[in-house]
């Protein structure tokens, strides 16, 4: 149907997933829970580090357009882990942080951005 | 975001999604895209969590986000959830949580303990009922026996309501987008209709993940927010994942 709200008829076939609707498929990462929090997520984030700091960038330039002066960049990267959360997930994210490329702040925002979106 | 719980004919349990992010986040107009959700399609990971080199549970997740939107303890459940919007809401749990009233869980936090500590459908489903929340949500929940799957609608403070699988009733399956099932969607952004009009084309006998794929294939079920489908099957153990596009003609959500 070529007018909104662009439904189709029930597709078949689709599987295995190929065509323009497909991608592409997802890589595997093992998390061991038995290391501590700093080496947990070392592989996955050294291999997806690039693409996290476009996405972060990407919502920074939001807030920028919201908010041109930078303020809630600031709230964001200053007091947001500080009055946030909890002991246990912090330690996991500021092993996240530890590795040296974004702000911790942003990636807390990136983690509670579930209740924040419902603002 | 479209979550699917279904029993076949034999009692096989499938439980499959589309995670749909990015609303009013930008939209690249040269690609007719949503900017976050393109942001967000690379970032997508499936995760093997172990100890004592045990698989505990898996997910699908966007790297550098800790907690659970989807996920399998194999075997045992699966669980997926979808944002619930209500006037009350994650900014009244943030308010309180940063006033120091701290007795409230992260959503996503929540899920990652359930699928890290319970270890049964039943325990799953009561934690996930009774937990106070920071914000609403729907929790799609499967099991490990026939019967076994549920939508749990909750507000921040209470499970509003529970709808699960009958097969007395003919209902088997349970279908959740982003609308409390006794409503009406908002007619711009139905896709309950088409998604239970293909469930229902698909028949109890035909469903499987082959199938819940195409499902999840159709617009607008399929829209330009979704980033990724994910499939599983609880007596397999088995999580699979994929990217996704959305050809145009497509519906923005």
């Amino acid at each position: 149907q070529f007018i909104p709200p662009y439904t189709e008829d029930c597709r078949t076939e689709m599987y295995p997933p190929n065509g323009p609707t497909f991608r592409g498929a997802v890589s595997w990462y093992t998390v061991d829970l038995d290391l501590p929090p700093s080496k947990r997520w070392t592989a996955l984030i050294t291999d997806k580090k690039t693409d996290l700091v476009n996405m972060i960038q990407a919502i920074k330039d939001l807030a920028y357009a919201f908010v041109p002066s930078g303020r809630l960049i600031e709230l964001v990267d200053i007091t947001l882990v500080s009055v946030i959360f909890p002991l246990t997930f912090s330690l996991n994210l500021y092993y996240i942080f530890l590795i040296p490329f974004c702000n911790l702040g942003e990636v807390v925002l990136f983690n509670i951005f579930y209740e924040v979106f419902t603002v | 975001c479209t979550s699917i719980v279904a029993e076949d004919n034999k009692g096989n349990l499938f439980h499959g999604r589309n995670l749909d992010f990015g609303l009013f986040m930008g939209w690249d107009v040269k690609n007719k895209s949503w900017i976050i959700s393109e942001k967000l399609k690379p970032l997508v990971v499936n995760l093997d969590f172990k100890r004592n080199n045990q698989t505990v549970f898996k997910s699908t997740n966007f790297a550098g986000y800790v907690g659970m939107l989807t996920g399998i303890k194999p075997h045992i459940f699966t669980l997926t959830m979808n944002e619930r919007f209500s006037l009350d809401g994650g900014y009244i749990g943030i308010l309180e949580w940063i006033l120091g009233k701290r007795d409230g869980m992260w959503m996503s936090f929540l899920t990652r303990s359930v699928l890290e500590n319970a270890h049964s459908y039943e325990e799953a489903k009561t934690r996930l009922a009774q937990t106070k929340l920071l914000a609403p949500a729907y929790f799609i929940l499967g099991g490990n026996q026939t019967g076994q799957g549920c939508i749990i609608t909750r507000s921040r403070l209470l499970s509003i309501d529970m709808l699960e699988i009958d097969l007395k009733l003919g209902r088997w399956y349970v279908l959740e987008t982003n609308y409390d099932h006794w409503e009406e969607p908002l007619f711009l952004d139905d896709r309950r209709t088409p998604g239970m009009k293909c469930m229902n084309q698909t028949t109890q006998k035909n469903i499987s993940l082959k199938t819940m794929y195409d499902v999840l294939s159709t617009k607008p079920v399929l829209n330009k927010l979704t980033t990724y489908t994910t499939l599983m099957q609880v007596s397999e153990g088995k999580l699979e994942s994929y990217i996704r596009d959305c050809p145009n003609p497509c519906m923005p959500w």
